[in-house]
């Protein structure tokens, strides 16, 4: 068994989840905060047989796409000071992968 | 020494914590929410010397019980659609046991 | 690649992420509450090079330094009860590396 740890957007959650219980793959999700952007994003602690951690990647990837965003230039407040349009990164995931060494569902 | 993740219901969570320091187990308590049922619950990480993780089980199998309950003829409001009285199954635990490379208490 | 959990006191937290950050680690947050003392610390997840790990603990000992405090005779209500001045032992922080056997920025 693998225990695989994905931080990811909050936006990018509810569709993961979906797309994983549909696969019956269990999941537990964590709220958490990036360590430099300080912004809320989510851990999702994903326990999976062996052969099907490459499934949860390709799940992964399809959901979760990194993908570039152009910032209008009537943009919310935080970013006024910024030279609007600018080009910002959204989306992607990272993810860790460890070796379970036992599981137990008591 | 190994690093247990349990996952488990808030309502076993009390109980489950007092007999860990009562057993001087150390533990740390993390909110978390069912990717499935999307209710809250509880994963605890709980670090161990190898030679106890055995305990650990047994003080959650004692705790975490896994059990039918029927739910009245006048339950809550959630389920009012069902054909009541029926039957769910709640506690238990799932436990996910990972071999720990070094620890350090700073 | 190392996975490390450090839990640590809040007061120390922003100090370690910014030290992180400036160092170029990545980290990730997660609200947490200790088993014994029911108090609010926080988990740090930090994916490291395995070539690193050692200067992350450096990091850390540096930051969350474990130290003595006395508690005035006019301290806050909670500990009302005690013959004041005593002392506590304060910061610190616990360490866990694990071993990642893959990790993958999608
Ligand atoms: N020192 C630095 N200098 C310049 N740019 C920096 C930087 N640290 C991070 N970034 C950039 O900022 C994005 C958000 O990082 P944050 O730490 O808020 O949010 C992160 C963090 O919560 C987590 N994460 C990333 N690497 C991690 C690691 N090695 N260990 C633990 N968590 C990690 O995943 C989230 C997204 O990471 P992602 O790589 O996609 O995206 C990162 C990266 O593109
Ligand atoms: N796709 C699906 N189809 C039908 N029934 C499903 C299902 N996924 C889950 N269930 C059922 O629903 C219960 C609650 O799942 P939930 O994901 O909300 O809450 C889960 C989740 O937070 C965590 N969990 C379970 N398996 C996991 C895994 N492989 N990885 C990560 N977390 C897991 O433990 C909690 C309790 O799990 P438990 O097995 O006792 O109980 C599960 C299981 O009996
Ligand atoms: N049964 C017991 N009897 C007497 N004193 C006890 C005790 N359990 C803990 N303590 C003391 O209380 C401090 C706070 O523990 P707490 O569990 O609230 O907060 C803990 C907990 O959140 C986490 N932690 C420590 N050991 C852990 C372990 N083995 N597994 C998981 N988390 C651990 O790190 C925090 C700080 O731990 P630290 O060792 O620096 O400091 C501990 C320790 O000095």
């Amino acid at each position: 068994m693998k225990l695989m740890l994905a931080v990811l957007e909050d936006d990018d959650v509810p569709a993961l989840m979906e797309a994983l219980a549909a696969a019956r793959i269990g999941a537990t999700k964590l709220a958490s905060t990036g360590g430099f952007l300080l912004q809320g994003n989510t851990t999702l602690l994903i326990g999976v047989e062996d052969t099907r951690a490459e499934e949860v990647l390709q799940i992964i990837r399809r959901v979760a796409v990194r993908r570039r965003m152009v910032l209008p230039t009537a943009a919310s407040e935080g970013v006024s000071h910024l030279n609007l349009p600018i080009e910002v990164e959204i989306g992607g995931a990272i993810v860790f992968t460890l070796d379970v060494e036992s599981f137990y569902r008591i």
